[in-house]
């Protein structure tokens, strides 16, 4: 579908992608995570598509398992939630995804 | 108002009150750690009390001063919301003011 590849376009244009919603603190978390980190994620904010945002919930799910935000790409690849990226970064991880990432 | 004879009610009868989300995260954290805690604690979802959902958010603003989620009541006084609540039992602070709520 047109929305499938927008989406998909979006997660392997850009260096890091977070599908979020403005009001939700897990969501902050994650996007001042990656500001903390120097990374300037794309951020889109479901909340603020109109009747989009519940389309591109739907469509991530089926894309990637997960019905929940924050929903987060780095590189192309489906990091997961909050929990995850924070574990990820716990453990050392989430920069080097990172670097690889957004190398030119 | 009616509404706020209500609210007052609730949190002075009950020792322990979330006023919560079902979607959100931090107000599954502070409802789990009241449960880890021993606690059962009397949760309103805002999101499954249709129209009244934003009266009752808008009241507690003016009540509490706090406009978000999850709004945690002990012992009829406002803690505050999920971070309130974590910071204050960090520093041990939280089991005492459940155990003066909740005693008989
Ligand atoms: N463990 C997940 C929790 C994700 C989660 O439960 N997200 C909530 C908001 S905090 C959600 O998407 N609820 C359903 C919705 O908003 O549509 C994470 O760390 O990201
Ligand atoms: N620091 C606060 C954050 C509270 C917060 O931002 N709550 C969000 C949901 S996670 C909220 O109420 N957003 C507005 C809304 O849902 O009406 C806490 O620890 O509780
Ligand atoms: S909506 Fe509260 S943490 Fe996501």
């Amino acid at each position: 579908s047109r929305l499938e590849e927008t989406v998909k376009k979006t997660v392997t244009e850009n260096p890091v992608v977070v599908y979020s919603k403005t009001w939700c603190s897990y969501s902050s978390e994650v996007k001042s995570l990656f500001k903390k980190l120097g990374v300037e994620p794309l951020v889109i904010e479901l909340d603020e598509m109109g009747a989009q945002g519940p389309q591109v919930q739907k469509l991530l799910e089926r894309l990637t398992g997960q019905h929940t935000v924050p929903n987060v790409f780095v590189g192309g690849n489906h990091i997961g939630g909050c929990s995850e990226t924070v574990k990820l970064h716990h453990k050392g991880e989430l920069e080097p995804l990172l670097a690889e990432a957004t190398k030119n």
